[in-house]
């Protein structure tokens, strides 16, 4: 799992994973 | 294609100094509340998991109570490895018939030691255990997003109780 | 040219225009307009795609019109230019029917269906991209793969099709620009009389032209997503001047045609930089029409 610092009350998470044989880093941004 | 012939380019006035100085010559001066907004995009800093100076004891604890608090399971560690919590997560969620779902989502949590009262939680997908469901057949099409709640929550948690 | 172009496109699928490694950004729905943008002007981006943790499913692709349908309705309710800071995404729907604006984009397609499919979706959507949606077949859960826009569908045509290079029929005998009811402003116009055009006619841009209608300028969505960031929804009393003044700095400038130009002209220029569209002027720089890429796209898929 990846993470930012907060910022503006609004968290940022993140992992990559493999779709079909390409890679996707799909990037959840939350408010807290 | 003959680029030579072609007619397409800027449009010098649309240039924000250009413009800048067009307003000048019409008596509106640069001032704070008129001036370019910046939007540079702030380089984005990710971090691997999460950061603590914490005890690591302390730290295990926090995240243990985090885990109770969401409802979460957990298995018993094991003697010889205290860093290592494997949690199960109990998700529900309507399918598309609308009715609720209940998925068991495993996550691996882990302690780092990065150097002298640095350490770093990782958080590690571990797939969804779902009893009878048929093996998981295409290991490159799952959905991170269940799993990016949890772990948002659970880092919501933490923030919050610490 | 045409012929084998669109071949081409129904040859491809979706997910052959994606990167090697790319990402997506996705939005929870609990976040507030003002974390929202913050979000997307800090990521260089002006739509992304919403998730409803609750129901842990896609809820629609949030765009630049939406942002424009919110500040026509606090235009219209200036009491309530403070709910910026806690109005969230899942109340945007609500606020859209208030002012009968369409409603968030909720389209989708499979990253493996056709490109020529996808085209289609691109051309009828809203804000003309469109997501790509996955299953995981397990959990029966959405994947939210990427979001293909016009732009990026145009310029993997322009990387890998030399047939663009045939398209030399002028735009002018092609029908291909929008020449009436166009929208336009002068450096007078009053902002809010310009967002209206946004949020009511659904247009990303509004040519800013002088007197003798010679085009000076043009202002788009995006100038009110930054001015937002700036100032909050106060400053729709300002003029269109002004509020260019507001600007960022890095503003690549206005592209400009003329109505001898061609596709074969347009796709290279896409090839080689970001185009968003074009504004067809003559010789003396007075505005004769708008160029957008859907047009362009239209006419590649339909002729």
């Amino acid at each position: 799992l990846a993470t930012t610092s907060i910022r503006h009350n609004v968290l940022a998470v993140a992992s990559v994973s493999r779709y079909s044989s390409k890679y996707v880093t799909q990037i959840l941004y939350t408010p807290l | 294609v003959g680029v030579a012939d072609s007619r397409i380019a800027i449009l010098p006035s649309s240039l924000p100094q250009y413009h800048l100085a067009y307003m000048q010559t019409h008596g509106v001066a640069m001032s704070k509340k008129l001036s370019p907004v910046s939007v540079k995009k702030s380089k984005i800093r990710w971090h691997f998991g999460i950061r603590s100076r914490s005890y690591p004891l302390d730290v295990v604890s926090e995240i243990y109570r985090a885990l109770k608090n969401l409802g979460a399971e957990w298995a018993r560690h094991r003697n010889d490895d205290l860093w290592t919590i494997n949690v199960r997560w109990r998700n529900e969620a309507p399918n598309d018939q609308g009715e609720m779902v209940a998925e068991l989502l495993k996550m691996r949590i882990q302690l780092y030691q990065l150097e002298q009262n640095n350490y770093l939680v990782d958080f590690k997908f571990d797939g969804f255990e779902n009893k009878g469901a048929a093996k998981r057949r295409h290991d490159d099409t799952f959905s991170a997003y269940p799993f990016l709640r949890f772990a948002t929550k659970l880092i919501l948690e933490l923030a919050v109780s610490s | 040219a045409l012929q084998s172009i669109r071949e081409f496109l129904q040859s491809k699928t979706s997910y052959d225009v994606l990167p090697v490694s790319f990402k997506i950004v996705m939005l929870d729905t609990k976040l507030t307009l003002k974390g929202t943008l913050l979000t997307l002007l800090q990521n260089g981006i002006i739509s992304a795609p919403l998730w409803d943790s609750n129901q842990s499913r896609f809820a629609g692709l949030l765009s630049s019109q939406d942002f424009m349908n919110v500040a026509q309705y606090l235009i219209d309710r200036p009491e309530k230019a403070e709910e910026i800071n806690t109005i969230t995404l899942d109340q945007l729907a609500e606020i859209e029917s208030t002012i009968g604006a369409r409603q968030i984009e909720t389209s989708r397609i499979h990253p493996f269906k056709s490109l020529y499919e996808t085209c289609q979706h691109i051309v009828e959507s809203k804000a003309h991209r469109v997501p790509l949606i996955d299953t995981d077949p397990e959990t029966g859960r959405e994947i939210v793969v990427s979001v293909l826009t016009q732009y990026r569908v145009l310029r993997f045509v322009a990387l890998n099709c030399k047939e663009t290079q045939d398209l030399k029929i002028p735009i002018k005998d092609l029908n291909l620009a929008t020449r009436e009811n166009l929208h336009t402003a002068t450096m007078d116009t009053q902002l809010a009389d310009v967002v209206g055009a946004f949020s009511k006619y659904g247009v990303s841009c509004v040519p800013i032209v002088d007197e003798n209608n010679k085009l000076l300028n043009v202002y788009e969505a995006y100038d009110v997503m930054t001015l937002i960031k700036g100032n909050g929804f106060s400053d729709f009393s300002l003029s269109i001047g002004k509020a260019l003044m507001r600007r960022p700095q890095d503003f690549e400038g206005v592209i400009t045609c003329s109505e001898h130009d061609s596709v074969a002209h347009i796709m290279e220029t896409i090839r080689r930089s970001r185009v968003l569209r074009l504004c067809m002027v003559d010789e003396e720089g007075k505005l004769l029409g708008l160029v957008t890429l859907v047009d362009i796209l239209n006419y590649i898929m339909f002729g």
